[in-house]
């Protein structure tokens, strides 16, 4: 948090937007500032109002270049935007440089990402050295459908406002079909079985004849976060290593280690990468290849090195798979890998994709 | 790989300073200063920022941390200093 600055001293705060960018539709701006909002609001007691014609607490602007607060923007790239401090005035303001290119996708920057970081700051928080925090100084595109407030944002906001109180839900899983399409985040074995884990909870299939069983995962190893984003097998050590940000834990069958989490940057990653999609080793070459946005990595693990200083793409490495893999896993000698609601087995022998199929086909439905 | 040209050193010493000057409050009167203060003030701004990403600190400009420096960041800056 910023020092000396303990927050805002009332929870019910209001916001108003100032002017739009011309990049996006004004509907696209409300609810990207919005969801923005609302990333802070889950977790606290704070509840913002939008308001039209007075002054707000928090003012939401685009402009560029200089813009009449000592800080002037920097044309494209470099600064994406600023806010201030909560306090009276510009305090609580953010500022957003116009001559970035703003979207709702994943061209250009994110408007929803960056006004949750500034958010960040106009309510207190400041600049997090946690490579893997909303509240990282760096920009690093996640799929905004796909994103959690890190454990390490909550921390620092419920440190101002405490948390949400909320009526206390028993946690069990909701039960789905397995039949239903499913996107995973991530599928590793484990001692002969596969798991399957989408966001608090994942799917136990023990053998090919029996029924999946479906679990929490704070059930079974109560160390672990929920919506891991990639994890996989090296048998040579019984262990799985489950990826969640820029760290790592180490499971041994039912226990998680010590010395869990760890740094994903000991294995070599540099620091521009900040989470990894999907990881599968493979036993036939015994490499571990790690997928990060369109590329991936081939790490040795009895060197306990990356095999390059850069990674391959993936559409020239395992053609036919895409572009981006969201889980992976090694089964029969064969490998399989995940994007959205299908499955792409993938002969690494030949070098091709095998069968596609959908990505509940292990779960007998 | 090309190697680094003389001019490739002062555009990245260049962009340091600005980056430093933005995100490290480094302070410049405007008038370049001995060369010996300048580096060391430069050379303790580039310790910080490497300290706090988790990069190597070396208080030099390597590789990593110009690639740091070159990632799209947020322009935070200190508002107590502001104020």
């Amino acid at each position: 948090i910023f020092p000396g600055n303990s927050g805002w001293k009332k929870s019910e705060l209001t916001y108003r937007i100032v002017n739009y960018t011309p990049d996006m539709a004004a509907a696209e701006v409300d609810a990207a500032i919005q969801r923005a909002f609302q990333v802070w609001s889950d977790v606290t007691p704070l509840t913002f109002t939008r308001i039209y014609n007075s002054v707000a607490d928090i003012e939401i602007s685009f402009a560029a270049q200089v813009h009449n607060d000592f800080y002037p923007f920097d044309g494209p790239h470099g600064t994406l935007a600023h806010a201030f401090a909560p306090n009276n005035g510009i305090g609580g303001d953010a500022h957003f440089d116009e001559d970035e290119t703003w979207t709702s996708g994943s061209r250009g920057y994110n408007l929803f990402l960056v006004a949750a970081h500034e958010f960040g700051h106009s309510l207190g928080l400041f600049h997090s050295s946690d490579p893997s925090a909303l509240m990282y100084p760096t920009y690093h595109f996640i799929e905004p459908s796909e994103f959690h407030l890190p454990d390490d944002d909550v921390r620092g906001i419920q440190s101002l406002y405490g948390a949400r109180e909320v009526p206390v839900v028993p946690e069990q899983p909701s039960n789905p079909s397995s039949c239903q399409p499913i996107t995973f985040d991530a599928v590793t074995t484990l001692r002969g079985e596969i798991l399957f884990f989408t966001n608090k909870t994942f799917w136990r299939q023990i053998s090919q004849e029996s029924q999946a069983e479906h679990h929490l995962i704070k059930t079974f190893w109560d160390a672990l976060p929920n919506h891991i984003q990639a994890a996989y097998e090296y048998q040579d050590k019984d262990q799985v290593l489950v990826f969640k940000g820029a760290k790592y834990w180490v499971i041994n069958g039912y226990e998680v280690t010590k010395d869990s989490p760890k740094s994903i940057y000991d294995l070599g990653f540099p620091r521009t990468v900040r989470r990894v999609d999907a990881a599968v080793h493979d036993e036939n070459t015994g490499k571990t290849y790690f997928f990060v946005g369109d590329k991936f990595w081939s790490f040795d693990e009895k060197k306990q090195a990356m095999d390059s200083v850069t990674p391959k793409k993936i559409i020239d490495g395992l053609p036919g798979v895409g572009s981006k893999v969201h889980a992976a896993f090694q089964k029969n000698g064969l490998l399989y890998f995940f994007d959205g609601h299908r499955q792409y087995e993938f002969n690494a022998a030949k070098k091709r994709v095998t069968r596609v199929l959908k990505s509940n086909s292990w779960l007998k439905c | 790989f090309p190697a680094e040209t003389p001019q490739d050193s002062e555009e990245n010493a260049k962009f340091a300073e600005e980056y430093l000057k933005n995100y490290y409050n480094l302070k410049t009167d405007g008038v370049r200063q001995g060369r010996k203060k300048s580096g060391s003030q430069i050379s303790e701004k580039i310790r910080q920022m490497q300290d706090f990403f988790g990069l190597e600190v070396t208080g030099r400009l390597d590789s990593d941390t110009m690639e740091m420096m070159h990632q799209p960041r947020c322009g935070f800056v200190d508002v107590g200093e502001y104020n």
